[in-house]
């Protein structure tokens, strides 16, 4: 159950 | 030009494997600093980072900083003809499209020359900003993979619940639910066995045992790992690699729809 986010919700390209 | 020597070879094919089933292609970075490298899975939803630092290697040599695009997957096949005791080195000219693997057997009385096909990998880097995390679990690496073993044999998910009274790991399946508690355990006289919790607040969170499951096989890196958690964060799952460096996991949660 649940949503799964993703990495790149929260980090975003350096 | 690059050069790196390990006299433990086993150490990298451990590494490898402890990548192998969450990213299939990635650019590892060579620099003056080390050998690292940041990747994430197919789906965007983990991540991992390895770093490899120059003076944990016999010999390294890098005259300029530079990526090389590699399978992780034919890399594997390739540490596959070394030995575990055996010293690896890796080789790479600037402009060419292999690299060499060398495998020497400890009494030199073998030694193997691989060449391997290098890659143009389209790959974001991800900016990973420090962090104070709310909790900080150090516990047995042997211990966390086999809680998750465990817990995989009964749901889909984990939900990791740090308090006061310890770190409890739960899971939901249509046979049951399972939940272990392991509390804090600094009083054992080897470090390697204590579990650790540091918490500024509580925290409860819930992620895909089977990417979770896949960071445990990084479990033969590191007696011990770490793992950091922090309310509507990726959780930290680290593996520290001795006198080396560390292998990193990142994990987006999941949330209740």
């Amino acid at each position: 159950g649940g949503v799964q986010l993703a990495i790149t919700d929260y980090y975003r390209s350096s | 030009m690059f050069e790196l020597r390990l006299v433990q070879g086993s150490l990298l094919k451990r590494v490898i494997d402890a990548i192998k089933d969450l990213v299939n292609d990635a650019n590892f970075d060579c620099s003056s600093t080390g050998f690292s490298l940041q990747a994430m899975d197919s789906s965007h939803v983990a991540l991992v980072a390895l770093l490899l630092r120059s003076e944990g290697f016999e010999h390294f040599r890098c005259d300029r900083t530079f990526s090389m695009g590699m399978s992780i997957a034919n890399m594997a096949k390739m540490l596959k003809c070394a030995s575990n005791d055996d010293i690896i080195t890796i080789k790479a000219d600037d402009g060419t499209d292999t690299v060499t693997f060398m495998f020497e057997s400890p009494s030199q009385d073998k030694i193997s020359d691989i060449e391997m096909k290098l890659m143009d990998i389209d790959s974001d880097h991800l900016g990973i900003p420090d962090a104070e995390y709310e909790a900080i679990v150090r516990m047995p690496s042997t211990e966390f993979g086999s809680i998750c073993t465990s817990l995989s044999t009964i749901g889909d998910t984990v939900t990791i619940a740090v308090s006061k009274q310890g770190v409890t790991f739960s899971t939901k399946g249509d046979i049951g639910s399972g939940n272990i508690t392991c509390r804090q355990n600094s009083s054992t006289e080897k470090p390697e066995e204590a579990t650790i919790i540091e918490m500024k607040e509580p925290v409860v969170l819930t992620f895909a045992l089977k990417y979770i499951t896949t960071f445990t096989k990084a479990t033969s890196l590191s007696s011990q790992v770490t793992i950091s958690l922090s309310s509507d964060m990726p959780v930290v799952v680290e593996y520290k690699i001795a006198e080396m460096g560390h292998i990193r996991y990142y994990l987006a949660p999941k949330i209740e729809e």
